[in-house]
């Protein structure tokens, strides 16, 4: 429990230095191969046109998804956590330093592929994002219910594969509703570009909120 | 460090139980949602006729992957772990006994949906099977190195969906055995039925060299 409590404190700190700067920080959480990657690509890739976004990613080994990151030319900082299942706030804060964000920035942080561990480690975040997508079944927030009870928002993405997969998208967001009353839930395809909007805008509300 | 060594302790004790009594032990690991029961609840239809097997179920909540295996009529029993991520040899050892399977059969074990902790936690099993749905993508292996290198065989589930996914099963394999030179690969849809035959094949040359 000793590292639930280090951890926290590291948070709390973090926190601290998003707030005095105005820098908006979304942890971003799924299973593995979700599409986390792909659904920042083609945020950042808007959001870099109207104002600084930066983002920190989270892996046991490699910087492929960092290199996506980095061709739209956003700034981005890779974290390898090794054995690690999750990240941490102290190695956040540490990659928060090397990429000193702008104030009143963006700040995305894509989790390790996991969805039990990160659920339980606070990084500092305002907001948290679980990505389900309608290949891995509908049942995932009763059989996983931590993370989306901690969870801000649930997007469910890979929605172009509806058609070939048997989702109850219906069941799915009855589940979530139940584990989380007041989750909300937003419908993308981050490969087709379907329900982007949508996602943009929670973004700017929330950010909105936030400030 | 000291979680490990405890565990190998119990995995030790668990395999002991098992090659004494002639019980082929299979560990089937995956992401959430890869298909790991959709797999087993076809694989233990068929079993079920030739011989004696069993499953032990593990999930953070809910007994939903036990029911449906209880469906078949095979003996099965759920291991909860709340906020635990992973299997561990003690909580199977237990399981091991309250289904108390007859000597010389099969019995699945399959794990909290995760492609990182399972891997350090040695439970007592023959074979480490990991499950990857190729709608998770090609990378896997290289991210999630560990999975795939304590792996006797991979299983790439969903190919269903092949045509409707950009997922590269040569760079997959060349990855997977980078990863691991000696991983075994099978190709199947557990929907559909596609490989199944390879699947059975593996499963009876495996026990056969084993026992
Ligand atoms: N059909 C479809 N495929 C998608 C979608 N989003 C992502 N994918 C595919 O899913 C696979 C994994 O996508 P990533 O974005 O790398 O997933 P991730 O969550 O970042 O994966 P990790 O960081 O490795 O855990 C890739 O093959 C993507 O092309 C989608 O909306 N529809
Ligand atoms: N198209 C397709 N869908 C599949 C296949 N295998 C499983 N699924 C679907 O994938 C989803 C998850 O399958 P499960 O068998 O519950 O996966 P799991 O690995 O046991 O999931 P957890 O135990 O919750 O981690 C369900 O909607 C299945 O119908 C397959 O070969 N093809
Ligand atoms: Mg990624
Ligand atoms: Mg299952």
């Amino acid at each position: 429990q000793d590292l639930f409590a280090k951890n926290q404190r590291y948070a709390q700190s973090n926190r601290q230095n998003f707030e005095d700067r105005g820098i908006f920080v979304l942890n971003l959480m799924s299973s593995p191969g979700s599409g986390k990657t792909t659904l920042l690509v083609r945020t950042v890739e808007v959001l870099s046109g109207s104002g600084s976004v930066a983002v920190i990613e989270g892996d046991q080994q490699t910087d492929r998804d960092a290199k996506r990151i980095a061709a739209t030319g956003v700034p981005v900082h890779q974290i390898n956590t090794g054995r690690g299942c999750h990240l941490d706030a102290h190695g956040v804060g540490h990659a928060y330093e090397h990429l000193a964000p702008a104030d009143h920035s963006v700040l995305f942080i894509e989790n390790v592929g996991n969805l039990v561990c990160p659920s339980g480690f606070d990084l500092g975040e305002a907001r948290r994002v679980v990505i389900l997508s309608v290949t891995e079944g509908e049942d995932k927030p009763l059989k996983y219910p931590d993370m989306f009870r901690v969870a801000d928002v649930m997007v469910l993405n890979k929605i172009d594969l509806l058609s070939h997969v048997e989702f109850d998208v219906d069941a799915c967001c009855t589940y979530a509703r139940a584990i989380n009353p007041s989750l909300a839930i937003l419908m993308v395809s981050a490969t087709r570009g379907a329900g982007m909007a949508d996602w943009l805008e929670w973004l700017a509300v929330e950010q909105a909120q936030w400030v």
